[in-house]
């Protein structure tokens, strides 16, 4: 592993959270600021009759919009840009929805199991015309465990630069810079846990979410796939373009 | 390229 001393890391640390925070589409501050409300019964119940091709959009153009945050925030990480146009690619491909789900549990409230959504705060119940509960009960499941961590903005910005770097995604071209990016980074990582005191556990907690992240992504394609079968038009004409990009 | 044109875009806008 590369020798880094303490200095760099600090920097490292110092600016991946900085990037974090200019690119996390939402501060925490201004949502408890915006006072927003948990969905009322009738609004859930509107979003259970939509049509399932319609919410399918609904959700299909957040998870974009969240996207493009993602890719301004793998842009400023540290040596992402010099790594080839091929790699970057891949890397985002693979790796972009994984921080959208990581960065999830920002806005999860875990005292009623909502997420914002839409403007307000949405329970498991308001996704329900998506026609695929396990998939959703599979993301709430993860935000909770996710933000019962309760990592500090710095540590999941880490967590999110390492994700996005992980470096046995298939068809890197330069897998060994892209490797050493992750190693410095976990360092990184590892050293903000120790400064914070954070128990042994947690770096070991962060890895088995990478998995749970992977087995995510792999639900949401089956999903799509599904749906493309039935809907390919609606696909095809009414989906945001970088979401077919990226999944289709 | 062609394939991913957008995701080519965006990382070739520069970061405002």
């Amino acid at each position: 592993s590369p020798t880094v001393s303490m200095a760099e890391l600090d920097h490292l640390a110092h600016v991946v959270s900085k990037s974090h925070l200019e690119t996390c589409q939402y501060l925490r501050e201004e949502l408890q600021q915006m006072n927003c409300q948990n969905f009322l019964q009738d609004e859930v119940e509107s979003y259970q009759k939509k049509p399932r091709e319609v919410m399918w959009q609904l959700c299909a153009l957040k998870i974009t919009e969240a996207i493009q945050y993602v890719v301004e925030f793998a842009k400023r990480i540290n040596g992402f840009m010099d790594l080839c146009q091929n790699d970057q690619i891949v890397l985002l491909k693979a790796g972009s929805l994984e921080v959208v789900f990581i960065r999830m549990c920002r806005v999860f409230d875990s005292h009623n199991n909502t997420i914002y959504f839409d403007r307000k705060f949405a329970g498991p119940d308001v996704f329900k015309a998506l026609g695929c509960d396990d998939l959703i009960t599979s993301v709430f499941d993860f935000a909770k465990n996710m933000s019962s961590l309760h990592l500090t903005e710095e540590e999941l910005a880490l967590f999110s630069a390492f994700v996005l770097l992980s470096a046995d995604r298939s068809w890197l071209q330069d897998k060994l810079q892209v490797e050493k990016l992750q190693q410095k980074t976990q360092l990184a990582l590892q050293h903000v846990l120790q400064k914070n005191q954070r128990e042994d556990g947690v770096l070991n907690k962060l890895r088995c979410k990478v998995s749970a992240l992977r087995s995510l992504c792999s639900q949401h394609t089956e999903k799509l796939s599904a749906f493309r079968a039935i809907y390919p038009d609606i696909v095809r004409t009414h989906f945001p373009p970088l979401y077919k990009e990226l999944f289709g | 390229k062609e394939k991913h044109k957008i995701l080519h875009q965006l990382l070739q806008n520069s970061t405002s």
